[in-house]
């Protein structure tokens, strides 16, 4: 998996 | 997008709304913490900024719109327009321990230290304590108006069901967020007793009344 944060989550 | 994050952001806009309906219809802001959303405003402006230079998407874009925007209008609301209506001597928690705590925390854990991802950790973080002023306040006063309270639930569920919605982006999409994940946690973890009430008393026809 990877490590990060989605730039679609509010 | 799946559903729980759909559910969870209709129930993040659908708290502001209640809120908003709250303070308009009983013309007063009683109950309602302004050190609480003074934090929010703070955490909308430092996560949201983005918004002027990163496009995602048209959902995305007016969420982030209205977050920040409704959060300021909100201020305004208890700062200028029920300003009698609010009572600062029962809105003591101190914010600014919290806020400290933020800024050191997001300077160590962040994904990239620079300045709008330091920015973002912060927000992550005081956004899962900014509710502690407001439940402070509820401690103190040992009551509360039944809009309040679901208002308080409309906010509860929104972090607590980004959780399902992270552990299924976790198998489709094979993607972890530590920082969201252990921050959205401690968040829904500090609503636990209010929803001990809420569901033991306010959804059955009683007033939210902690036990003396």
């Amino acid at each position: 998996h990877t490590e990060g944060r989605p730039k679609d989550e509010l | 997008m799946n559903l729980f994050r759909l559910f969870g952001d209709l129930s993040h806009l659908a708290s502001i709304l209640i809120l908003l309906h709250k303070i308009q219809t009983t013309r007063s802001c009683r109950g309602i913490s302004f050190k609480t959303q003074a934090l929010y405003v703070t955490v909308f402006v430092a996560r949201y900024l983005d918004l002027f230079y990163d496009w995602v998407s048209l959902y995305n874009f007016s969420m982030k719109v209205f977050f920040i925007s409704s959060s300021i209008y909100i201020l305004y609301l208890m700062k200028v327009r029920f300003r009698p209506t609010h009572d600062p001597s029962i809105d003591t928690f101190r914010a600014e321990y919290l806020v400290g705590p933020c800024v050191v925390l997001a300077l160590i854990f962040n994904y990239k230290f620079t300045f709008p991802e330091v920015l973002w950790s912060f927000s992550i973080f005081l956004e899962s304590v900014a509710i502690l002023p407001q439940l402070f306040m509820l401690q103190r006063t040992g009551e509360a108006e039944t809009i309040t309270t679901h208002y308080l639930a409309a906010l509860g569920a929104y972090r607590a069901l980004y959780i399902p919605n992270w552990i299924y982006r976790y198998f489709s999409e094979g993607v972890v967020d530590p920082i969201a994940v252990i921050a959205g946690l401690v968040q829904t973890a500090l609503y636990v007793d209010f929803f001990y009430v809420y569901f033991t008393k306010v959804l059955q026809g009683q007033k939210f009344e902690l036990p003396a």
